[in-house]
């Protein structure tokens, strides 16, 4: 099986 | 002030139908350019991002920011008193609690108007990188949606591999495994059938197929949709919307083994 990546991982908040 | 109009109810009903698998709640942020919504599912690992331009609507007036926070059960409710062909009016007050929505049917002798109560809801906005994909397919959107249900059949992981022969989606479970493959086409004759495929570098990428399948209810809205990708970052899954705007989905991958 594989992790699922988080999209907080990838895009900056505000 | 908002007031917006569009010719067809069906097309917020669509709209609606394409999110509120993936949202309960969020803000419809207005201002004189159009309407947008960024909002995440509860897990944080899909977005979608819609936005319907002001030129779109016939006649669209906003003067000023105007976050409309709707809970999407409550509007789905209340859409569900309009008919597809109805010419549709949302209006809301910069002070008001409300959403006004009037639905009129085409010849104009029924009018039924609702307000639907709005909340305060604060909201995350992420800042998303304007990105160069390495691997960009365009597709038939129905096409999409029957590839996503049929590997569902099979696992609940889809692995996509693109290189400039073709796109393959791939599945392997307890049952067994499937794959479909769409050869860079060819279809000369049916435009809205064809697969076309800019490819920088070939990508691999596996996504959980749940929120495919949450990202196909937008299939009415668009018989396209553009899937972006590079390695290890988000695909970008775009349905157009005709003169409009449009809903896009971002999914995080899954990673390892």
């Amino acid at each position: 099986s594989s992790n699922q990546k988080s999209l907080d991982d990838f895009f900056n908040g505000s | 002030m908002l007031e917006a109009r569009l010719p067809q109810a069906k097309l917020l009903k669509s709209l609606l139908e394409a999110i509120k698998e993936l949202v309960v709640e969020c803000n419809f942020d207005c201002n004189d350019s159009g309407i947008a919504v960024q909002a995440m599912d509860s897990s944080h690992v899909a977005l979608v991002a819609l936005l319907l331009r002001a030129d779109g609507f016939d006649p669209y007036r906003c003067d000023r920011n105007l976050p409309l926070g709707i809970n999407l059960t409550s509007l789905n409710k209340i859409l569900k008193c309009a008919g597809n062909e109805d010419i549709l009016t949302i209006k809301a007050s910069d002070d008001g609690d409300v959403l006004n929505l009037v639905f009129e049917s085409k010849d104009s002798d029924r009018i039924s108007e609702y307000e639907l109560k709005l909340m305060d809801i604060d909201s995350e906005h992420l800042g998303i990188p304007d990105t160069q994909y390495d691997a960009v397919v365009s597709m038939s959107s129905g096409e999409f949606q029957r590839i996503c249900r049929d590997l569902s059949q099979i696992s609940d992981s889809i692995v996509i591999d693109v290189t400039k022969e073709g796109i393959k989606f791939s599945a392997s479970g307890e049952v067994g495994n499937g794959s479909v493959t769409l050869k860079q086409s060819g279809s000369v004759d049916r435009e809205d059938e064809a697969t076309t495929i800019e490819l920088q570098q070939a990508v691999s990428l596996t996504f959980s197929l749940k929120y495919f399948q949450y990202f196909t209810k937008a299939t009415p809205l668009s018989s396209r949709v553009v899937l972006s990708m590079s390695n290890d970052v988000p695909i970008l899954v775009e349905y157009k919307l005709d003169n409009l705007g449009y809903v896009r989905y971002y999914l995080a991958p899954k990673i390892g083994d």
